[in-house]
């Protein structure tokens, strides 16, 4: 509240720049993340800054991740790659215009369980298949 | 404290960000709107504590990666909301191996008559099975009710505990009744008992008109009906952490797609 408007304004304009390159988007492929090769990102999904602790019981969140990056050839030796996604970084080279690279996606996922209350106040424990991605590669 | 992880929570989020990522997650629960229980503060109740029992017990199996836990497993070595054991022996667990959903149902309806027509102690209880999200279906079923110490009056005595389903309400006779379940149980026992009401929870499933309730009765070794509050079972005006409720178990029968956005 001490701040000028200017101050805060810059402020602003500095923590959205930062926020941009945390968060994953479409704009993030246009810029120096272009770079990047595929990989697994942090990314934590909590219920309670979502404001849902009156009826999620647990957990408080959970460690997500996503899969970002670009599939460039050669692929990381530790990343896994389906064959035709070898082929498709092989074609891509040849035609770059018509044939995309291969997508950078989860490979495993793992579940979790999630305890909540339905409207009335009846509680239910489901087990999410796929709500965490245990590791990324190239499909 | 497992924030830490986070690069996400590290700045707070706009409100349409808040509201996507709300959107986006509901998605993945499977859920059509955000829910609203009625009563929030209702997690020192007893079904909230044995489904946090359940999934304290799968959480940390998960932790330690231990694949292939199954819901049987949590079951048997949760502790179930009970400093003692139960009192019934717990039936064939074998169901839980399927299951990919449980779910408890609070006591709706609990009737304090203390005499039906024929001078029969009885209470009784109903349970809203409309709620069950689409696409599962129940595997086991069990009514849950937890036992005090009786009345000093029974000593020793072996009581007969039974549960009914009701088939048809009469105005001017006792309810049609269908047992469901006995167990035989010493007055100073305590904990919980545990009923078995799998094939009427489907057939309210199915038949949701039809779910007129449940009835309890308590007899004496010779056959003389109790008061049931008097043997020591703890109805809606005991403990929140001993209130009776239902708990199902389900699989999932078809695969939930989600819409394409």
């Amino acid at each position: 509240a001490a701040n000028t408007k200017r101050k805060k304004q810059d402020k602003n304009k500095s923590s959205s720049q930062q926020d941009a390159s945390k968060m994953p988007s479409i704009t993030d492929h246009n810029t120096s993340e272009q770079k990047q090769a595929c990989k697994k990102h942090e990314l934590y999904v909590s219920f309670r800054d979502l404001g849902w602790q009156d009826w999620i019981i647990a957990p408080e969140g959970y460690a997500a991740f996503y899969c970002d990056g670009e599939c460039y050839f050669p692929l990381n030796a530790h990343m896994n790659a389906t064959n035709h996604a070898i082929v498709q970084t092989l074609v891509h080279l040849i035609s770059p215009e018509l044939v995309p690279r291969p997508c950078c996606a989860p490979t495993k996922l793992n579940a979790i369980s999630v305890l909540y209350f339905d409207d009335s106040s009846n509680v239910i424990l489901k087990k999410y298949r796929n709500m965490v991605v245990r590791s990324c590669g190239c499909h | 404290e497992s924030h830490v992880h986070s690069s996400f929570i590290y700045r707070r989020l706009r409100n349409h960000e808040r509201k996507e990522i709300q959107r986006e997650i509901l998605s993945i629960l499977g859920l059509p709107h955000r829910p609203r229980p009625f009563s929030p503060g209702k997690q020192a109740s007893s079904a909230p504590l044995f489904m946090l029992d359940l999934y304290n017990v799968m959480a940390n199996e998960e932790e330690h990666d231990m694949l292939g836990y199954t819901l049987t497993q949590a079951y048997r070595t949760a502790p179930l909301t009970t400093q003692s054991p139960p009192l019934a022996s717990l039936h064939d667990t074998n169901f839980l191996n399927d299951a990919d959903m449980v779910m408890s149902f609070v006591n709706l309806v609990e009737r304090d008559k203390d005499f039906s027509h024929q001078r029969r102690h009885y209470k009784e209880f109903r349970f809203d099975l409309t709620q069950i999200p689409r696409g599962e279906a129940v595997t086991a079923a069990e009514f849950r009710i937890y036992k005090d110490r009786s009345n000093n009056r029974f000593g020793n005595e072996t009581l007969k505990i039974s549960i009914y389903q009701i088939i048809k309400e009469n105005s001017n006779r006792d309810a049609d009744l269908f047992l469901l379940d006995t167990q035989r149980v010493p007055a100073y026992e305590v904990g919980w008992l545990v009923f078995d009401i799998t094939v009427t929870s489907n057939h309210w499933v199915i038949n949701p008109q039809n779910n007129l309730g449940l009835q309890l009765c308590v007899e004496t070794s010779d056959g003389r009906s109790v008061n049931v509050k008097s043997v020591g079972l703890v109805g809606r005006h005991g403990p929140q952490s001993k209130q009776p409720f239902l708990v199902a178990f389900f699989k999932a029968s078809e695969v939930l797609l989600r819409s394409v956005r």
